[in-house]
Parts: C-alpha cells; sequence; structure tokens
C-alpha cells in the first residue's frame, strides 16, 4: 500500500483519534 | 493486487504433510460436539495446556497425560439451554466462559476450577440478553454486544479470580449490530469490531472511556465480514477478515480470509493479502491465530492457510469414521484441534 492509495499516515493514529472529539 | 494473489492450489499435493497427528481424544458420553478450545490450567504452581471440549448441554475438561493421552478432570453440566460457542480468555488461568442460548446466544456464563478450595468446581453468569458477539480479552475481561429492541450495548466486564464479575465499562455503540470483536494486538486500550452494514470500528476501551473512535467500510463485495485479528504496524491498522457471506467472483475465487490494511485517520483501506477456498469447495467455519487460519468446508474436509503467503498449506479430508465440524487453533499455532459430531478431538502439530 502507498501513502497515495490511503493518504497520510500517522504512526500514533491511536493517541490522535482519542484526544480528537469522539463520534 | 488481489487477484494476482489469486493461485489455484494443487489439493493432491496438500494432504496432511504438514498436519501430524499427535492425539485423540474421545468423549464416549458426548452425542454432539459444539466447541473445542484450550486453556491454561495452573495446579500447584505448574501451569499446563488443558483441552476444554462442549457438548449441547455439557462442557468437559481434558489434562494431558503420558504418551499423549489425555484424561477427563470434570465436566460442567450447564443445564436445560445448549451450549452454543466456548469463549477462552487468553493468558488467564482455571477460568473459561461459554455462550449458551438457542439461535442466538441468551447467557454468557463462566466455569472456575478453585484448586484452592478442594478442587470445587463453580459456574455462573455473566450476562444475559441477545447477545449478538462475545469475545475474551486479555487480562481476564470479556466484551460483548447485546441488543434490545430500542438500542445496542457493548460492554466489557472484568472477571475476579473467583470468577465473579466486577465492575463493567459500556462502549459508545455504533448504530450497526457488532458481529465480531478483536483485540489490537500490542495496544492494550484499542478494540476493534465488524458490523452488519460491512463496517470496522474502532473503540480506546481504558479505564476512563469506550470511546468510539473511528468507523470504517470494508466494502460491499464482502458482506457481514467477521473480524478475527488485528494488529497495528508502520501507522496502519491491519485486520484479518473471513467473509462467510462473500459471492465467488472470476477474479478472486471463492474468498475465504483476507488481510486489509486500514489507514485509521483516513478510513482509506486497501487489501493486502487474499487466501481463497481451495476450488470446489464451499462453505466455511474459521478460526485464526497469528498467520494461520483454519476453516471446515461443507465437504467435510479441513483446510490451512498461511495468510502472510495467501496460500492454503494444508487440507484434511474428512476422516473415514466421519465429516470434520469443529477446527480450532490451541493457544499457540502449532497445534490445531480437528472435532467430530460424534465427540472425537484430533490434536494435530501444524
Amino acid at each position: 500500500c502507498s501513502e497515495s492509495d490511503l493518504g497520510p499516515i500517522s504512526l500514533n493514529w491511536f493517541e490522535e483519534l482519542t484526544t480528537e472529539a469522539p463520534l | 493486487d488481489e487477484a494476482e494473489q489469486f493461485t489455484p492450489v494443487l489439493l493432491d499435493s496438500l494432504r496432511e504433510e504438514s498436519l501430524q497427528l499427535v492425539s485423540k481424544l474421545k468423549d464416549c458420553s458426548s452425542s454432539c460436539a459444539v466447541d473445542v478450545s484450550t486453556m491454561w490450567w495452573d495446579t500447584a504452581g505448574c501451569r499446563e495446556l488443558y483441552v476444554v471440549t462442549a457438548c449441547e448441554n455439557s462442557v468437559s475438561l481434558w489434562k494431558p497425560l503420558a504418551s499423549d493421552q489425555w484424561g477427563k478432570v470434570y465436566t460442567w453440566q450447564v443445564g436445560e439451554i445448549p451450549v452454543i460457542q466456548i469463549v477462552p480468555l487468553p493468558d488467564t488461568s482455571n477460568l473459561v466462559c461459554v455462550a449458551l442460548g438457542d439461535l442466538e446466544i441468551g447467557e454468557i456464563r463462566w466455569l472456575l476450577l478453585c484448586s484452592s478450595e478442594n478442587d470445587s468446581f463453580k459456574q455462573s453468569p455473566v450476562k444475559t440478553g441477545n447477545i449478538k458477539a462475545v469475545l475474551g480479552l486479555k487480562d481476564r475481561r470479556l466484551v460483548s454486544s447485546s441488543r434490545t429492541t430500542q438500542e445496542q450495548q457493548v460492554e466489557i466486564v472484568s472477571l475476579s479470580e473467583t470468577g465473579r464479575s466486577k465492575d463493567g465499562q459500556t462502549l459508545m455503540s455504533p448504530e450497526e449490530t457488532v458481529l465480531a470483536f478483536a483485540e489490537v494486538e500490542g495496544m492494550r486500550d484499542a478494540l476493534i469490531g465488524t458490523t452488519a452494514v460491512n463496517g470496522i470500528v474502532v473503540w480506546s476501551v481504558n479505564l476512563k472511556t469506550g470511546q468510539l473512535l473511528k468507523k470504517m467500510h470494508i466494502g460491499y463485495s464482502y458482506p457481514a465480514s467477521i473480524c478475527h485479528r488485528a494488529y497495528s504496524d508502520s501507522g496502519l491498522l491491519f485486520v484479518v477478515l473471513s467473509h462467510p457471506h462473500a459471492k465467488e467472483s472470476e477474479s478472486c475465487g471463492n474468498p475465504a480470509f483476507r488481510v486489509v490494511a486500514f489507514n485509521p485517520k483516513t478510513a482509506r483501506s486497501a487489501g493486502v493479502m487474499f487466501s481463497s477456498l481451495p476450488p470446489g469447495h464451499t462453505g466455511r467455519q474459521g478460526d485464526v491465530k497469528d498467520a494461520s487460519a483454519a476453516a471446515v468446508l461443507t465437504s467435510g474436509a479441513i483446510a490451512v492457510w498461511d495468510l502472510l503467503l495467501g496460500q492454503c498449506t494444508a487440507l484434511l479430508p474428512p476422516d473415514p469414521e466421519g465429516s470434520w465440524a469443529l477446527a480450532r487453533w490451541a493457544t499457540t499455532s502449532a497445534c490445531l484441534l480437528a472435532g467430530q459430531r460424534d465427540g472425537t478431538v484430533c490434536l494435530y502439530r501444524y
């Protein structure tokens, strides 16, 4: 998979989603 | 490219070379085997791998004896409600759960051996309701989704060492029914689920929140997919899915398991590896451990796949004494438990 297929990747995706507003 | 990775397997070359029969375990009192599993059992400071077998109205515990023989330790009679499945609790000793019900799960019950109390065997309900999915988690926890007429409840229950349930934690529920759960390996606070409308949902399940972090779509070609395993690597969430209701296609054959990479930040996904059913076979009840997958096919055979290669690596034809009905991995992927309806369980080294 390339980044262009999947969009920008973050190694800290879990922490970043946790600090964003909940769904 | 998923289509390129589909290569018809030569069934004659598979057979049983990679599966070696180690021992056979026969429950003479069992009329209809429902499920089989393994669990750790601690007695007098010694930890051993025991086998758990379930038939409709009882659950039996088996200990290893000399010369690859197995001896029944105890049988729990669970009463009138039939057993649907065994729910093992990873890295937990002396405690196992079972799901009871008719067409769907109506009760989850723990079964326990208290060696400190004169080897007393106990059982007690953990949860009741219209339960759609249940999974045993690390640290003696159990997650389940259940439905009332109005809403869905997704809850984690912690069990004490004596089996009794401690505080529960309610997770934020998606609108869609959750059909399966998987822990994200290496991330204690991350849990995923697959939903009835081809969704993947991600929760944060730390003690403070049961926050729903993300909803992602699997694709319309794979209705009601089931998640078996999830792990995070290089910023991507890799999920092993099975597709019990997917239709056969010319390009991809009949899909059994897929490894899909999701970018949780963008909810975009890409297929990584694709494992197909052997040609001419249909139907499957699958189990995944590490990079190994196994499934019972409607022909009565068991197929085993290497998910990293996307290839079927072994095929156990129906036993002369009967078709295979169950295929489960032991707590390690090196041992496959293959069960027949009459209660016979064969342990294969893989």
